[in-house]
């Protein structure tokens, strides 16, 4: 219905794009928009339609003038997809969420912020990460370890962060 | 509604039965590459009702089975459960989410005729196909005043893949239909391509995604 | 000429899928393999093209029994990748090549077995490498490093490795 | 053939004159995200004649120039400078390439009335649009020597783009036309998404490709 994304809308763009939003918090400033692109046919054409138009985003990194997103870096398209989710969760968290290697491109600095944010949500919505970064290890509650001792037959095993190692094997007493 | 746990047998590296506990708001998954933290996803995503093969990484959907590896036999079949807590919400919750369903209207006069067994997947989907979203929704949560509109605290959903081609999908222990899960989840922001689960390599495809696709995971958040 | 992209191909493949080749020294084992379509339509339907058939890879980490290349895992499909391209270059290396994170879904033991194939290339071409990870910063002759110290614009500075804080930021000392 | 060096100015967010000496076969670049490693790489692309915005990550040529910061004001332009050792190489090699590219047939004859200045553009892609792949890089390595066609130690090519949309090209100085600066790289596997430059995120490419796809990038090699 109408009313209802108009509702949505104006809440994660809030969310994401506001003063005190996601992008914001995840970029240490900067700005950022959400915003609905003006029918290019039709009888509105023009004229935005909250029943049709298609959905834009402009991100801007503090100190950038970027002019279309795919400018951005690795790192930084990474913070503003992230930023965005986040802003949909806000509005309507899910009973669960899974990230899978989300922070790849993410140097030291920028995993931090992101592990920040996921804190957050921890009242609503449980987080399944996974991920081959220490600091982002370190910001779980706890970590399920996969391993394959036998060749092509994966087997679960419950880890404590000390026992992964530096080379991203799990210590002979995690396979236990 | 919180996710509990999820159990696989079968299913892609998972040769043998494999219980996750979700008890702590953040897990992670480690380990080292290849060996089977992706296709933990790809279980979730599967018994949720995912129905295309390429989306789960393979060419066809008996990929999912495990196919056998130096060490074993390949498996007879894949199957997955996905347990959720499903308590009984407070009454105000569930009035404030059926006004914001239905712009404030009340519906509660129509409702005295809701089917009696809400588990049944006949009227299940009779009531999640009744013309207007927004009354189903309704009708959900008020005969069960719970998130999923099954009459239990615990929801099992359970989705099986047999070498010779046959499915089996169960909802409690019942046998149901594929779309039947599929519409258990309908709303709730996971399954289906929602923003709940963001694949290996996909973060930034909402950036990438033209703006009539960002529109439409916007309103499955709306 | 026919001939001589069969040559190319046969040298390609067996640098690749050999014995000895790069798929099994960066995987530890296993075995791959790269091979020619048959047509599918046209007088040689059925049959192989030299001048027409599209190329097709098959890749068998060690124990394991993939139907698709698409099963793979993010890692393996890298050094997969990975394997390809240097088994490319063997047969015909080119001057410099440049490799914009390619090590981002590895883990560590595999970030060492990407590293150690690197090295063997050195009396032929410049490689230009860049990264996040320690690992492969340590496998590198020279580091140059980027920063912005300037809001929105680039410098570039010199690095040693030291200077690389765990934070992936450049210390004080590499800025000036 | 070696490179050399790599300088660039106005550039995507390199607004002052920037240089990187290829001295030692690794060479690691390294840096916080957003700060412009991967631009050091749309630079290389970019003189060497990439034709495509979106492939450089922008929506028009002209978003390569520096387009101003909270710090500064916008480029006038963009410039980037490749420069290569262009040694001459050992007789053999020469005659080993020959007989490779031309299947072992001597070509030595018909040499005899190649171009005399290599350097100008006109003779130059004359040279190499002459009808027969192989003929023609006979003809380039005889002439020369050298790897590339040019009769030169060092080879700088150069690249500009003026924010009024006006663009130079230059070989050693000489202006010359993109495509003879495209040309002059054909066949040694730069340039022309061959197989030496892989962009960020594109790793897997080569795997994810159409079997067709995959066919040029090794008929690059060949
Ligand atoms: N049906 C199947 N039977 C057996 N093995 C399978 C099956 N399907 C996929 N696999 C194997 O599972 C492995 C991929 O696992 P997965 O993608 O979960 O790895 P991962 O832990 O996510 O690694 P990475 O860190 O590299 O992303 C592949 O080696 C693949 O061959
Ligand atoms: N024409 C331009 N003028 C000014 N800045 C630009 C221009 N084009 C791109 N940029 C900026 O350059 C930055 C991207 O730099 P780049 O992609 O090189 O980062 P990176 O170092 O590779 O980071 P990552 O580690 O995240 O991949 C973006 O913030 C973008 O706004
Ligand atoms: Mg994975
Ligand atoms: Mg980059």
């Amino acid at each position: 219905s109408r009313s209802r994304f108009e509702e949505t809308f104006k809440t994660v763009r809030e969310n994401f794009a506001g003063h005190d939003g996601m992008f914001r918090r995840l970029f240490g400033g900067g700005s950022a928009d959400l915003f609905l692109l003006p029918m290019d046919a039709g009888p509105r054409a023009g004229e935005i339609d909250w029943l049709e138009s298609g959905v834009e985003i402009r991100a801007k990194p503090p100190g950038k003038e970027p002019r279309v997103i795919n400018q951005l870096s690795g790192g930084e398209k990474t913070m503003t997809a992230v930023a965005l989710l986040m802003a949909i969760f806000q509005s309507k968290p899910s009973p669960f969420c899974v990230l899978d290697e989300v922070d790849a491109a993410l140097d030291e600095a920028n995993v931090e912020r992101f592990c920040a944010a996921l804190k957050q949500f921890l009242d609503r919505s449980h987080f399944i990460v996974i991920t081959h970064h220490k600091r982002t290890m370190q910001s779980c509650d706890m970590l399920y370890g996969v391993t394959m001792p036998q060749r092509g037959v994966s087997k679960r095993v419950a880890v404590k962060f000390e026992e992964v190692g530096s080379d991203g094997r799990l210590s002979k007493a995690a396979t236990e | 509604m919180r996710l509990a746990k999820l159990t696989l047998s079968g299913f892609k590296s998972f040769a043998d039965p494999t219980e996750f506990r979700f008890d702590l708001p953040i897990i992670g998954i480690v380990g080292p590459n290849g060996c089977g933290k992706s296709n933990v996803v790809d279980a979730i995503k599967w018994v949720l009702g995912e129905r295309s093969a390429k989306s789960l990484r393979g060419g066809a959907m008996l990929d999912v089975i495990f196919a056998g590896s130096a060490a074993r036999k390949p498996s007879g079949m894949a199957a997955v459960t996905l347990s959720f807590e499903n308590p009984v919400v407070g009454e105000e919750i569930v009035r404030a989410e059926r006004a914001k369903a239905t712009g404030g209207i009340d519906f509660d006069t129509e409702d005295s005729e809701a089917p009696a067994n809400a588990n049944a997947p006949t009227s299940l989907s009779a009531s999640l196909s009744l013309g207007d979203h927004e009354a189903s929704i309704v009708k959900r949560s008020q005969v069960t005043h719970r998130r999923l509109p099954i009459d239990a605290d615990m929801v099992d959903v359970t989705r099986r893949l047999y070498a010779d081609g046959r499915s089996e999908y169960l909802i409690n222990g019942k046998k149901v239909r594929l779309r039947d899960i599929r519409e258990l989840f309908l709303d709730t922001g996971i399954g289906n391509d929602a923003y709940s689960i963001i694949e290996q390599g996909k973060v930034d495809a909402m950036l990438l995604a033209n703006p009539q696709e960002r529109r439409q995971i916007l309103e499955e958040a709306a």
